[in-house]
């Protein structure tokens, strides 16, 4: 494990604290997208299917339970509390997300390390994740104004892989057979999704400023 | 499965 690596798992922790504190804080849901949230589940549970037969070390397996059940707890949070579901922006969250999954799934298939039920299932949840975010930029754009919280969570998520990006970066120069190609090309799209949203946090951090983005 | 070709990260 290299700094990049843990500073990349401990922001995208924070990312999910973060959205935590923002639904039991104010007990709302403006402004996230639940077909972002659901994608964000599938991911971990489709991801992490070795959680019971490759124990990799105790971090690793903690870091997966909390990723597993936070996802799934935001989307039982946006679909089931009565309070918070309320305000889930359900007319505004339109994006076609299980185009996202089919593409995502198809291209697992062709492109994978290994055509096992693992693997294909691993390179789908690396697929997935690149893209997942896109409904959640959508509704942004949608509902222009973003609260503060929401800004933070959505600047986390996309920090987490840029930092994954460094990290494969040094595993690459420091550990001998080290190749991720299917993970960094997916971490270097992923980031890239997040590059106009970086902009207008930068200047709205800069200005003091609410954040915006243009419709 | 052989050290590297696990999928050691989250």
């Amino acid at each position: 494990m290299n700094i990049f690596r843990f500073a990349g798992d401990m922001t995208h922790l924070i990312s999910v604290l973060v959205l935590l504190l923002k639904i039991y804080a104010t007990k709302s849901c403006s402004g996230i997208s639940l077909k972002t949230q659901e994608l964000y589940a599938l991911v971990f549970l489709t991801r992490y299917l070795d959680l019971l037969t490759d124990f990799i070390s105790i971090y690793n397996t903690v870091m997966k339970l909390i990723f597993i059940a936070s996802s799934l707890a935001i989307v039982w949070c946006m679909r089931v509390h009565p309070i918070v579901r309320r305000s889930y922006d359900k007319d505004l969250d339109t994006f076609r997300h299980y185009f996202l999954v089919a593409a995502s799934f198809i291209l697992a298939l062709l492109v994978n390390e290994k055509f096992g039920f693992q693997e294909v299932f691993w390179a789908f949840s690396i697929y997935l994740e690149a893209v997942a975010i896109l409904p959640q930029l959508v509704l942004l754009q949608r509902s222009g104004n973003v609260d503060n919280l929401t800004g933070h969570y959505i600047f986390f998520l996309g920090a987490y892989r840029a930092l994954y990006i460094l990290n494969w970066i040094y595993r690459y120069f420091m550990e001998t057979h080290f190749s991720r190609w299917i993970a960094c090309i997916a971490g270097l799209v992923q980031t890239a999704l997040y590059a106009d949203f970086f902009y207008y946090y930068y200047i709205s951090w800069k200005n003091k400023a609410k954040l915006q983005l243009p419709a | 499965l052989p050290d590297e070709k696990r999928h050691d990260e989250l």
